[in-house]
């Protein structure tokens, strides 16, 4: 151990162990994680060489060994909670992004929270057992965050009773989504619904995009790999594009808005349902830029204690840079802020649940908070931890430009959080949208609820200087 | 909420009501621009889009309160009482180190006077100060394993500089000392020169 960390670790004024069980919700969650991550280590089949040194052929190939071989572990060791499931999938990748994600974090969750019992009977065991791979395709090459622009149709041909999917101009085509390319034979694509000669918006459907056992794309899909972006070296984000393809009307997901077999359709109660699963992906995004934040940290701070540079007092021996205030003011707070998205991430994704209980009992009153709060939240997390990586690697100095330090990967395979699941700057006006409507009422004489009642006290607010 | 009789720099209840404080007057001051728009006779979209700009802010404002409200409801959880003090240091870093990134935002609405902000400026260094004994354990108190920090330089053990080595040793290039391309492009290059 080295001297200097072994001094800080002796010194500390607290102990850890309580903190990392804090940090993990109880002591036993902390026993159980490392329980999880000790079965990867010491497992010889996960050991490899280090990926940095591949190319990303072999980077994605990599993945996808890991990603079958964690799928059989996961069975063998009987692993089922989404918890433990996702702790399992990180330690075995490293915390990297990995061709399953969209399947395990998108897929299956909304084939949960949008599908009819029939259709969960249908495909939620062929996903859950893998012989259907699947992931989400939303973004298209010309619309992303602006998702009543997507242009991919879905129109119902009642003589047939099936929908013909369809990509009508090349920014149609499906883009981003992460394991479309190469991995996936299923999709869930958002598309706007025609029907009976009226378009009613976006839906999402199930479309098989690839020759189950072949795995040869099918006729009238155009799939594959978009290429080297930033980061995300193991995941195939592809493209799709669809022409003139049908399926059946039973692959429409119909928890909440229905097409009858001669065409009619029927309403959802709330058109934010189908926007639940960005709500759940947006709670986790804050929990992510806790965890990129605090990687970040600990690389920067365990560095800033072992590294020795120049001199504080004439004749002194070099100092800890960690020494230096400049040092702790660019670090510290950096730290704080990782506690703190912590700590909001945790409470977003109980939330999420209590809230998705509710609206499974027809109560969706809190859910327009809820869908504006991780808006503004993932915008807010992300883009604090998205420069706090970038100071945590400047603060390591040259070595940390260096792919040794891990804080590159940390940066690349982060920073598309600003961007993804609803561009940042998009994401806060979508809150200041809740934010003037509730103004209004408050305005209006009606008292509002939830994270928003301070505003009640605006009329009464008289701001003035006070003393110290 | 009536409004702090003082600012007790030292209590994140405190500095919630701040941050409350300036989420609400943002907020307000976003949708009085929203109606001047209207009033213009404006359409609707476009007075939004000429006040997106305030709208951004007060949304961000409205998030840095509601992390700084939940921050401050978990240290009440703490149990034990020396990690409470670590991680309320923690809190009130957060808090008072938004509020000095952002005082023009404190000091316009009058919320915070100049000598609040720059006690705040101050509180900030010595809290650095409080935090650096105890900044590794922090770190160490995330319990990422090196295999999941994939770093060098963040190697729970600190052998940073002989592991560096030993790394850059395995970079593909260096599987021969001599790179083909120098008997390919270099020599004949030397030899034509």
């Amino acid at each position: 151990m080295n001297l200097d960390l072994r001094k800080e670790r002796e010194t500390a004024s607290f102990n850890t162990e309580f903190l990392t069980n804090i940090l993990d919700g109880g002591a036993d969650r902390t026993r159980r994680r490392r329980e999880l991550e000790a079965l990867v280590l010491n497992d010889p089949d996960f050991k490899h060489e280090d990926v940095n040194f591949l190319s990303r052929s072999e980077r994605y190939e990599l993945a996808i060994k890991k990603s079958a071989l964690m799928v059989m572990k996961l069975r063998e060791f009987g692993i089922a909670d989404p918890d433990e499931i996702y702790w399992f999938k990180s330690f075995v990748h490293h915390g990297r992004p990995e061709p399953l994600d969209l399947h395990l974090g998108m897929f299956l969750p909304t084939l949960l929270t949008q599908a009819t019992q029939e259709q969960q009977d249908r495909f939620f065991m062929p996903a859950w057992n893998l012989e259907i791979i699947g992931t989400y395709a939303q973004t298209e090459m010309g619309h992303g965050t602006h998702l009543r622009g997507l242009e991919t149709t879905a129109t119902y041909d009642p003589a047939t009773q099936e929908f013909i999917l369809n990509s009508p101009t090349v920014t149609s085509i499906k883009w981003w989504p992460g394991g479309l390319g190469k991995t996936s034979n299923h999709a869930i694509v958002l598309a706007q619904l025609h029907t009976q000669g009226q378009n009613h918006g976006l839906h999402a459907f199930i479309v098989p995009i690839r020759q189950l056992g072949t795995h040869e794309p099918l006729p009238g899909i155009t799939v594959g790999d978009i290429g080297p972006k930033f980061g995300y070296d193991e995941m195939d984000n592809g493209y799709l594009k669809m022409d003139n393809f049908r399926i059946p009307r039973e692959n429409m997901l119909m928890k909440f808005a229905k097409v009858e077999p001669d065409g009619t359709y029927v309403k959802p109660l709330s058109d934010k349902l189908t926007y639940g699963t960005m709500v759940f992906i947006r709670s986790i995004i804050v929990g992510d830029s806790a965890r990129s934040l605090a990687r970040a940290c600990t690389i920067a701070i365990r560095y800033s204690a072992v590294r020795h540079q120049s001199e504080l007092k004439p004749g002194e021996p070099e100092p800890q840079i960690l020494d230096y205030q400049t040092q702790q003011y660019k670090l510290f707070p950096l730290l704080a802020a990782a506690y703190a998205f912590h700590f909001v991430g945790a409470y977003m994704k109980d939330t999420y649940r209590r809230i998705t209980a509710d609206i499974n009992d027809g109560d969706l009153r809190e859910m327009p908070e809820l869908h504006a709060l991780s808006a503004g939240l993932k915008a807010f997390s992300s883009w604090i931890a998205n420069a706090g990586i970038e100071e945590c690697r400047m603060a390591c100095g040259g070595h940390g430009y260096s792919r040794c330090s891990g804080l590159p990967d940390i940066y690349v395979n982060f920073t598309p959080s600003c961007t993804y699941e609803g561009e940042n700057t998009v994401m806060m006006l979508q809150t200041a949208r809740f934010l003037i409507k509730s103004y209004t009422q408050v305005s209006s004489g009606q008292l509002v609820s939830g994270m928003m009642s301070y505003l009640n006290d605006l009329p009464g607010q008289r701001i003035q200087p006070q003393q110290v | 909420a009536a409004r702090p009789a003082t600012l007790h720099i030292n209590n994140p209840a405190s500095l919630v009501e701040t941050y409350k404080l300036r989420a609400s007057r943002l907020v307000e001051f976003a949708a009085k621009n929203l109606q001047a728009e209207l009033n213009r006779r404006r359409s609707k979209e476009d007075a939004w889009n000429r006040t997106s700009v305030d709208l951004v802010r007060a949304s961000e404002a409205h998030c840095h309160y509601v992390v700084v409200k939940l921050f401050t409801a978990k240290i009440s959880e703490i149990g034990d009482p020396a990690t409470r003090a670590v991680v309320n240091n923690l809190c009130l870093l957060f808090a008072l180190h938004g509020i000095s990134k952002h005082s023009g935002d404190f000091l316009q609405g009058g919320i915070l006077t100049d000598a609040q902000i720059t006690q705040v400026n101050q509180r900030v260094k010595e809290l650095l100060a409080l935090i650096r004994p105890n900044a590794v354990a922090l770190v160490d108190s995330f319990d990422f394993s090196d295999l999941f920090l994939g770093s060098v330089l963040g190697r729970y053990d600190g052998n940073i500089y002989e592991n560096m080595f030993e790394w850059s040793k395995k970079s593909p290039l260096n599987k021969t000392q001599v790179h083909k391309s120098f008997h390919k492009h270099l020599k004949p290059m030397q030899a034509k020169l």
